[in-house]
């Protein structure tokens, strides 16, 4: 990545500072230096080249942590919630994700589980709409659990295949509305055995270490089972990954990269490496 | 915390001998580590520790009988000041209309915060209306007028032929001046700061409402991209004020750090909950607090 014939003071400085400013966070960037040291102290490491490798091979490593199972539509209907804080893209990610459902052959219905936030409801029925896609939801101020109820028991009697259940955003700091979110899962799961069958956990790339944070309550008390990254299209290289994945465990799904409904791709490990390390 | 991290570097020290520089350095890792934990960027780390490290060699550090203290203290003030020492209050103008635009990458906040911020002015006694310049987010229009309904403060939303947010924009400038609103808020949509057609419309929407305030709505839990941000919507449309979201949460805010660093505007207000009156005015002193954890 740079005119550097050895591995010296400022070239380990420019390794944090890449990791560092990727938000890779300065625990996890202590740990690649270590393991670049480690590599110079006894294996002999003396090539920039090779040290590049070495540490795209250790964050690689590192991720694969994910395994590689994808968010499959196999159950019926299989029900996906979609949690995370406030903005993040939750909504939106619905609307792609049902366009890629659907244009695969599955028939989708959308809940509006937020019925707290205004013209939330509108903002979902018109993604609906653009994609002819049907949506369940209430009036605003209902019950977010009666939302996610009547959506399972349409779609049921519909024989959707995928039923994508939006929910609020909320703080993972906030109690009550992570008490909320534990309430409208187990009301899914009341009316169809083993649902939700994914919640997935929405985070944004320009979020720095509080990403962690995130997971960590919602992972403890809502059951997540899989990531969405959005907003990649920005400057960010949602480092927070490397940490997340390893300490959890668990597939990134999809990273979301627009404002649109095509806007979705699949997580690749090796771009999303390659990227951050430009 | 970092303040228990410095007195366990510097602390063991205590009538056990001289401290010297290695000690100072020692605990100038344990800061740095902290501020980066806190999302605070890696150039701006750099000088704020080179900053205080040089006030830690002083006297009042080196011959201290609680150095941990000192260091703490010394960074808790530094930290403090950068912030911007006193609190900065909307600048309203005394009799003729108050422009302010609102601006920010998407999700941050803005839509919320234009309704918190015409809420919090009409409590102060002025005539408010709030003008809906996003006409790209599904339902944006529509979640900007429900919010004034809520608050019943008037929400203009030109829909002109073509979607073009700056025709939007100076309809909404004559009508408040028609009207004799005393503030006029424009809502616009999020926008990526490498987007360049948004951010030169943007331009376009600021050169036609010539406002007084602009204020960069940022979320509190941004990364490092916090200094990218900033500069950039800084360097396109000369800021005037930043407005913090979320910080209810556990972000530690650090970001706040990076963007007054690099565009030395005022923190104007922080948004603390998703109700209208979560709305409080920047506090410096517990913002460092905060940030050091
Ligand atoms: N650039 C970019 N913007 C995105 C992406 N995903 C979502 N957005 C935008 O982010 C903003 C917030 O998206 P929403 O889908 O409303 O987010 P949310 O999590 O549902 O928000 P709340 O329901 O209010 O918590 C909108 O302006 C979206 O268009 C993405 O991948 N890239
Ligand atoms: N917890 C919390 N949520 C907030 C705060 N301010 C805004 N929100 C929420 O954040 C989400 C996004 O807010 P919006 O006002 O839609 O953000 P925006 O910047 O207008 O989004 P775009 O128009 O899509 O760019 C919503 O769910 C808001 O209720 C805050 O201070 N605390
Ligand atoms: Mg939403
Ligand atoms: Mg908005």
């Amino acid at each position: 990545a740079s005119g550097h014939d050895r591995i010296d003071e400022a070239l380990l400085e420019e390794v944090e500072e890449i990791l560092i400013t990727s938000d890779v966070g300065a625990a996890a960037t202590t740990r690649f230096l270590k393991t670049v040291d480690n590599e110079v102290r006894y294996n002999r490491l003396t090539d920039p080249a090779r040290m590049w490798e070495i540490l795209r091979d250790d964050m690689l490593r590192s991720l694969a942590r994910c395994g590689d199972r994808k968010l499959t539509v196999s159950a019926s209907p299989t029900v996906v919630m979609v949690v995370g804080v406030n903005g993040v893209g939750k909504t939106t990610t619905i609307g792609k994700l049902a366009a890629r459902y659907k244009a695969e052959g599955h028939k989708v219905m959308l809940a509006a589980g937020d019925t707290f936030r205004a013209a939330a409801g509108e903002q979902l029925t018109l993604w609906g709409q653009r994609l002819g896609v049907e949506v369940v939801r209430q009036q605003e101020g209902a019950d977010a659990s009666a939302v996610a109820y009547d959506a399972c028991q349409a779609a049921m009697a519909r024989g959707v295949d995928l039923l994508l259940v939006d929910t609020a955003g909320r703080l993972h700091t906030n109690v009550n509305l992570m008490a909320e979110l534990e309430k409208v899962r187990r009301v899914i799961g009341k009316v169809i055995p083993g649902a939700p069958h994914e919640v997935v956990l929405v985070l944004d790339a320009n979020t720095g270490q509080n990403a962690l944070s995130q997971a960590k309550t919602f992972v403890d008390s809502a059951g997540v089972t899989g990531f969405v990254l959005t907003k990649m299209d920005s400057t960010a290289r949602g480092g927070v990954l490397v940490n997340l994945v390893e300490t959890y465990q668990r597939p990134v799904y999809f990273i979301g990269l627009g404002e649109q409904a095509e806007d979705l791709t699949p997580f690749d490990p090796e771009g999303y490496v390659a990227a951050l390390f430009g | 915390a970092l303040s228990d991290k410095l007195e366990g570097v510097l602390g063991r020290l205590k009538g056990r001998g001289v401290l010297t520089e290695q000690h100072i350095s020692d605990a100038m890792k344990e800061v740095r580590f902290a501020l980066l934990e806190a999302d605070v960027h890696f150039s701006v780390v750099k000088s704020f520790v080179a900053d205080v490290r040089e006030k830690c060699l002083g006297q009042d550090v080196l011959g201290s009988m609680t150095p941990g203290q000192q260091v703490a203290g010394i960074v808790q003030r530094e930290l403090a000041r950068l912030m911007g020492g006193t609190q900065s209050p909307l600048n309203l103008s005394p009799d003729d209309l108050t422009v302010v635009l609102m601006v920010g990458l998407q999700g941050s906040g803005k839509t919320t915060t234009t309704a918190k911020l015409a809420n919090r002015l009409k409590t102060q006694g002025r005539r408010v209306l709030m003008v809906a310049c996003d006409l790209q987010r599904p339902a944006a229009v529509e979640q900007l007028k429900t919010l004034g309904r809520s608050i019943d403060v008037p929400v203009l939303d030109p829909q002109p032929a073509g979607g073009d947010p700056v025709a939007a924009a100076k309809e909404g400038l004559a009508h408040a001046n028609a009207q004799r609103y005393d503030v006029v808020l424009f809502d616009t949509a999020g926008r990526l700061h490498v987007d360049g057609d948004l951010m030169d419309q943007l331009v376009q929407v600021r050169d036609a409402v010539q406002p007084r305030e602009t204020l960069l709505v940022a979320d509190a839990m941004t990364g490092q991209e916090a200094v990218n941000i900033a500069t950039s919507f800084h360097a396109a449309l000369g800021l005037s004020g930043i407005v913090l979201s979320k910080l209810e949460g556990d972000a530690r805010g650090g970001a706040v750090l990076s963007m007054r660093q690099v565009t030395g505007c005022p923190v104007k207000f922080v948004g603390v909950g998703e109700k209208i009156g979560a709305l409080e005015t920047f506090h410096p002193e517990r913002m460092a607090g905060r940030i050091l954890g």
